[in-house]
């Protein structure tokens, strides 16, 4: 299984649809600082369902929506999907492909779906039970968790132990 | 719980020993549960020793090698479950020329089951990638992706 | 001490606004202390907007962003008490090339009162240096320095 | 006034007598990882008076002396010396050359001396007072910082801002 396709729009900044094909092997992401690198991340995070806003970056989850620039307006939902290859069935559906939608709109409101069908998290959550991806720790590694793991602090890296037990 | 957890943590191990000796060339490292006290409690302990020096406290390393200890230990708990893909954010910044070289050789091992994405500004890491996109603000605030050729 | 404190911040904010305009050629930066609370006691709130963003919380920016506003606030700081010499330690780690360039700008016009010792893996901060030192391992465990030529 | 020369022995990873002279302007230091930069750094925040094990990446203070290698015996003691060029008569002393030395033996036993002269931590830190020298924040600046003062826990960044009352 590998992802296969990003479709982004309204998400942080990206204020116009955006579509990044993927394919299995190492992809690579550069560019100068600020210019929206680590947003990418965050909304492969989200769509996969997370729900804590530290580790989005932000202080309430209606700030990942496009808030406006010099010359555009803020937009009034976000929406991301992730396209999965599911060639090994990995995950428990007779699909090949499955497509994860997340919404969220200026008032509150959000949606999930799965291959267009409006779906609950929970769903999302018990397809990727057991298959170590899902929002947690070790499908995203950053800088920052380098101290984590290592620093005194044995909570932090309790976490990561048991998430893979 | 308690023997899954200690399953898992004895496989962990052992992929520690060896993911840290792939990314430093040789040393040795550990891991140990804090003794007499209930697995699910206890205090993980992380010892590591880069090759050609004496034994010491994690805290002794320095930004490097604390940078690439920590990189060998997520990779040990992966190899436990592997996730279909992994994103890297600037995880290469604190490595050295040589240490860079070593992280993209080991990240082309794993590549071959697992789907890396790599945030990084090092030119030699991008080297080691199949796809490369662009991340550019030509409109002021407003981020596009373009796909860049190797070359 | 609370007259003391509040001409320090003053003096702080007004070089935070001059420094942070020449780490990032433009935007606007400022310092603020909690509204309705003793000087003494008040939390220091930063406000950072880089060029051609919107506003926006301090938590927003990106990595890099937040490196330069901290070296651009650090520098504000110094200069209300500048000492006779700065250490910075790879500062510049998650810096992108336009930004090295800017940043080590800045550092050769504080460097005309202020000596810097600069501890980089960049070979673009190696260039704007008057002097370089390299530190070995030669022998395993015990480090020595070498002085390089920069051609 | 500037520092115009750093001797180390026996601190950290130097074994070996190492000298560095120093001039103004701009100086780098490059090597590879754990080749000893750091540990440069340390060693000046240490002879200009630092007390705090946790800055100096120690569980106590012995830990600074050459803690031994592959070929050789670890050491008995550490001594560091700065010198400083008071060009400009900073420094209260009328000497235009200031040599600090701080000296740990791994009993416990440390001295301070300031040209030669045997002199209390407590002389040291005078010396420096209203210099913006000193063991203090503002002269050491790391990455790890960088976090400190743009968290939100306002406490570090006070220090930081007092320090310069
Ligand atoms: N809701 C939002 N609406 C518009 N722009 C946003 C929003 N949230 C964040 N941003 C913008 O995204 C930028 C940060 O992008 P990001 O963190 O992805 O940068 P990056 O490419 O990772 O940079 P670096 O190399 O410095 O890490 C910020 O400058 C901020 O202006
Ligand atoms: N008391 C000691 N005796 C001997 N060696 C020591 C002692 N304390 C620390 N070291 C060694 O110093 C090394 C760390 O050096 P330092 O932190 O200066 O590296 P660095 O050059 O800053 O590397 P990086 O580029 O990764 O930050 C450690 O690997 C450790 O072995
Ligand atoms: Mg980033
Ligand atoms: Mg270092």
């Amino acid at each position: 299984m590998y992802l296969s396709k990003l479709e982004i729009f309204g998400f942080k900044s990206f204020a116009t649809k955006t579509v990044v094909p993927l394919r299995p092997g190492i992809t690579s992401i550069v560019g100068p600082n600020g210019c929206g690198k680590t947003n990418i991340v965050d909304a492969i995070r989200w769509v996969l369902g997370e729900q804590r806003t530290s580790m989005l970056r932000t202080e309430k989850m209606q700030d990942i929506i496009f808030n406006g620039s010099k010359n555009r307006k803020r937009l009034n939902y976000a929406e991301v999907s992730l396209t999965l290859h599911n060639n090994k069935g990995i995950l428990p559906v007779e699909y090949t492909d499955v497509v994860i939608t997340r919404r969220l709109y200026r008032d509150g409101d959000s949606e999930y779906l799965l291959n267009k069908n409006v779906v609950r998290l929970k769903d999302i959550n018990d397809l990727f039970m057991d298959t170590g991806m899902g929002p947690d720790a070790y499908s995203v590694i950053e800088l920052k968790m380098v101290d984590d793991l290592l620093s005194e602090d044995p909570v932090e890296r309790r976490k990561l132990f048991e998430e893979a037990a | 719980a308690r023997i899954q957890f200690l399953e898992a943590f004895e496989k962990i191990r052992d992929n520690f020993h060896r993911t840290f000796s792939m990314y430093f060339e040789g040393g040795e490292a550990d891991l140990s549960l804090q003794e007499n006290e209930d697995p699910l409690e206890a205090k993980i302990e992380i010892y590591a020793r880069p090759p050609g020096k004496r034994n010491q406290a994690l805290k002794q390393l320095s930004g490097g090698e604390k940078a690439l200890t920590a990189i060998a230990l997520l990779f040990a708990i992966y190899l436990v479950k592997p996730s279909p893909f992994c994103i890297l954010d600037e995880v290469d910044a604190p490595l050295d020329d040589a240490n860079i070289k070593r992280f993209s050789t080991v990240l082309s091992k794993f590549a071959e089951d697992t789907q890396f994405i790599v945030v990084t500004h090092n030119k030699d890491t991008m080297k080691s990638a199949g796809t490369l996109y662009g991340v550019t603000m030509e409109e002021v605030g407003v981020s596009k992706i373009v796909s860049v050729n190797l070359n």
